[in-house]
């Protein structure tokens, strides 16, 4: 049964996309099943993976506008256990054109239902915003990742996000868990980064994990090969932060 | 007669608001009268500033949508010549209520009308989408800044923003022009930086500024401190890099 994990934050470039697609990357590096679903009309995720954005295949847009079926729109990466739902421009348009849809706040809940049986983990990437593609992503997971940038604007974000959560969750999902909190682009040279993390881990608690993930100037280069980290640059530091994370999410869901 | 510039880019954390506060500041510093514009529902600018996003104290959210006066929101801050219009957490709704209204892209536009005489500058900020508020900014705008992170999503994020902005020229406010493209968090260290500012200048040409924004702790830590980076470390780099660029944004419109 395949574990929904939404990667959301609304305060912008905190590592979303990035965590999207190397925490994805690395449970299929262990041979696990995992779909990535890029739902940022920026579609960063999926050239991110190599994939051309304007491309005439299915995207996640034909999915939920056109209620296309999901398994039409899956490419297969260059990992054998990763797939990809790809965004395109198109979704631009979508929250105007969704608002006026029935259930308009569960589109994508009843979009996965075909699709889940088939991976062990599903990761959404959501854009920089609280708007409906990401209340839909929210709906339609089990669970949510916040990625936090160890810098003082990521920080205070974290409250709004924690009262979306918890709305959705009276309301829309109330399923809805936090899977975690995760420490992105720690400076150890820094008091800031290390205030942000204490700051943090005092509003989360257990929830953060123990893996931060390091600045790292390969982590921010491999978009630009169209590469995972570990299939960029398996001997960086990067890449054994985002494994580290792996472990830790598997860890975390071994009894579920 | 204020000019009117849009601070905008629909990628997350390109620098939006750091150049927002830190541009205004340093044109206030010559004693040039300016108003920012927080139109973020993350309200960053608000507190970048050292004032509170829930205060009681009417905001543009106030503004845009039951109408009240502009200057009835106006915050003097602690430098003389620097007032600011704050967000506030409602904002998050408000492009929802908007939809609904009469000429929902000129609501900005009207709101101004009565303030535009009081500043020479006006600065918007906008939030990390092209959804209605930020279509409201480049609506009402002279001119719109750009800011580029100097990596590879933000290079991507480009054409995706001139095409809005193109849309916008022909239909809303067809005086629309680029007032400038500024690099910012440049490490001068990765080759990725200088790639990326490669990019930015053969796409863009003259339109990008000769000041670039290096990659610098001080202006990071400045908001957790209310305050603009050149009240909280006036001798740091980034601070004579914000100066430079108000003095060329000064320097391009010292005509009009
Ligand atoms: N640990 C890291 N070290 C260095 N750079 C990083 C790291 N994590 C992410 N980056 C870079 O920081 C930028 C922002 O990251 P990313 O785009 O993943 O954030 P995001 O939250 O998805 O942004 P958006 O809000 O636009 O969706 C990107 O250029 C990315 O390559
Ligand atoms: N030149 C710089 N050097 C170091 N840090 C910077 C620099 N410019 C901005 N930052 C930091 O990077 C983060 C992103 O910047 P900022 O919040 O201004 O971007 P933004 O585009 O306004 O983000 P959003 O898309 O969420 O509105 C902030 O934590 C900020 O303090
Ligand atoms: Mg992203
Ligand atoms: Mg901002």
């Amino acid at each position: 049964m395949g574990k929904v994990i939404a990667i959301a934050n609304q305060k912008g470039g905190v590592g979303k996309t990035t965590t999207s697609i190397n925490l994805a990357s690395s449970i299929a590096a262990a041979e696990i099943p995992v779909l990535l679903i890029d739902i940022d009309p920026q579609a960063n995720a999926t050239s991110g993976l190599g994939f051309d954005k304007s491309a005439d295949h299915p995207s996640i847009y034909e999915v939920l506008i056109d209620g296309v079926d999901p398994k039409k729109a899956v490419l297969n990466t260059q990992m054998p256990f990763l797939d990809l739902i790809p965004s395109t421009i198109n979704l631009v348009g979508a929250e105007v054109e969704m608002v006026g849809m029935e259930d308009h706040h569960k589109v994508m809940l009843k979009a996965l239902t075909s699709i889940r049986q088939k991976y062990s983990y599903i990761i959404i990437d959501a854009p920089p915003s609280l708007g409906l593609l990401t209340l839909n992503a929210l709906t339609a997971a089990d669970s949510v990742l916040i990625p936090v940038q160890c810098e003082y604007f990521a920080l205070e974000g974290l409250s709004m996000l924690n009262n979306t959560i918890e709305l959705v969750r009276q309301g829309l999902n109330p399923g809805l868990e936090i899977e975690g909190v995760l420490l992105t682009m720690f400076d150890g040279r820094t008091n800031l980064s290390r205030q942000v993390a204490a700051e943090v881990r005092k509003y989360f608690g257990e929830k953060v994990y123990d893996s931060v993930i390091f600045r790292n100037i390969r982590i921010s280069e491999s978009p630009s090969f169209g590469k995972p980290l570990i299939l960029y640059d398996a001997t960086s530091a990067g890449t054994e932060n985002y494994i580290t994370l792996a472990q830790e999410v598997m860890f975390r869901n071994k009894d579920k």
